[in-house]
């Protein structure tokens, strides 16, 4: 019975598809059968994972706005337990298209049902928005990743943001729960980094992960090379912070 | 008679509203009547300028979705020159509200036209995405400045994001021209980095500035203090980068 986790927050550049991409890499070598479902136009999860965007013939575009199921676009990865439902620069239409669709939040949430018993844990990338793709998200998912930059703007967006997936909790989804919020693109020795990492914990306390994901360029190479950080740099701190942050995520949510 | 300007991608964090803020900050402090847009309902450009947006009574918001108008928003800076017209997170509802007005990529020109010619230079800060509200800054707008990480996601993006100029071109505004691609977040010492820039002079040659922002911790303390960074740090590479960047532009406007 699937564990759905929305990796989300409306900020901009601050590790969604990094997070998404390689949490769920890892969560997958540890053995459990994994989806990632790309919910950005942007469609650089689907990148991230070597997926040939422009040659697809079907995405979750198809999906959120016609009877294509989820299992037809469904392919797999570099990694044995990893699937993805990939995105699409179309996917931007989707928006507007389900605007005035009555049920216009739970279009995701309808077409995952056909699979998500098959898999022991759904990781949904969102675009930098709190429109219709990640509504959709955050509807169809029972738990959310926050990542956060420790920078200024970040934290000024939070409020926002739990604002909505308290709505959500009310009128769509009682489960929605926040299982983490994960500080990203940490850079250690910084006062800045410092300020915002003691704002975090102020704030979220227990919710806020031990594991700080640092700022390693070797992350932010990976993408080119179409696979995550773990088969790209396995040694580099970037792949040893996803690792840790994978076995911190799994043991959150085993507490749920 | 106003040079209109959109600071556009739709590719999170890559320095829209760090370049929107400083870019405009510097241009005003040459002499220039200078106005900020800011187009985003994080409102992180307005937050910068030190604007309280909690408590607004107005916003672009009002003068997007009703009869305000723009000059009853427009609010003062710290800088002699310089003025903004502020966001706030109920913008994020006009998105949906403007679906089906007619002429809806048309809201903000409509507004504009009343205070264009009081400026030299407005610069308009965009969100992360390519809907209406990005839409309406390019409808606006007679350039557009492209920020660009200089990092792999960033590249990915440029496809759609100049499709989509190419199209607000065509349809809706025919002066529309891309002044300046602008690399940011430049770390000089990076493989990543060297051959992000190789790339980017490839497809974009002269419209490449010379002018790289660098990577620089001020950058992203400055907005804590509700000061740009020609105001926080005046000697720090940050300022510098945006003083150059600043003569830059003025000389790359000077003749289109
Ligand atoms: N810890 C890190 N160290 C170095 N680079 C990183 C790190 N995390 C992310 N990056 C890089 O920073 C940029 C932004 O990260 P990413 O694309 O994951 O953010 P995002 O929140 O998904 O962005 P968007 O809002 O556009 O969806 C990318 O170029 C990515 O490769
Ligand atoms: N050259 C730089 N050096 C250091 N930090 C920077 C630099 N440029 C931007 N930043 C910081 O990086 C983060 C992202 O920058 P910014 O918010 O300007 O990007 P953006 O494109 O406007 O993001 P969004 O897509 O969310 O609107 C912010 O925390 C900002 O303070
Ligand atoms: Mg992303
Ligand atoms: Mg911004």
């Amino acid at each position: 019975m699937g564990k759905i986790i929305a990796v989300a927050n409306q900020k901009g550049g601050c590790g969604k598809t990094t997070t998404c991409v390689n949490l769920s890499a890892v969560i997958s070598s540890f053995g459990y059968k994994t989806l990632v479902i790309d919910m950005d136009p942007q469609a650089n999860a689907s990148i991230h994972f070597g997926v040939g965007i422009h040659r697809l013939e079907l995405s979750m575009y198809d999906v959120l706005t016609s009877n294509t199921k989820i299992s037809n676009i469904i392919t797999k990865t570099q990694l044995e337990n990893l699937e993805i439902a990939p995105s699409h620069i179309n996917l931007s239409g989707a928006e507007i298209e389900l605007v005035n669709i009555i049920g216009r939040e739970r279009a995701l949430l309808e077409k995952v049902e056909e699979v998500k018993n098959d898999y022991d844990y759904i990781f949904i990338d969102c675009p930098p928005s709190l429109g219709l793709l990640t509504l959709n998200s955050l509807t169809t998912a029972q738990f959310v990743i926050i990542p956060l930059q420790t920078e200024f703007f970040a934290l000024e967006g939070m409020d926002k943001l739990l604002k909505t997936v308290e709505i959500i909790k009310s009128k769509l989804n009682h489960e929605l729960s926040i299982v983490a919020i994960v500080p990203t693109l940490y850079v250690e020795k910084t006062k800045l980094a410092q300020e915002a990492l003691e704002k975090i914990f102020l704030y979220f306390k227990d919710s806020v992960t031990r594991t700080r994901i640092r700022r390693n360029v070797k992350l932010a190479e990976a993408p080119s090379h179409g696979i995550p950080i773990m088969l790209y740099a396995p040694k580099s701190y970037g792949a040893i912070d996803y690792e840790r942050l994978g076995e911190e995520i799994i043991a959150k949510l085993k507490k749920e």
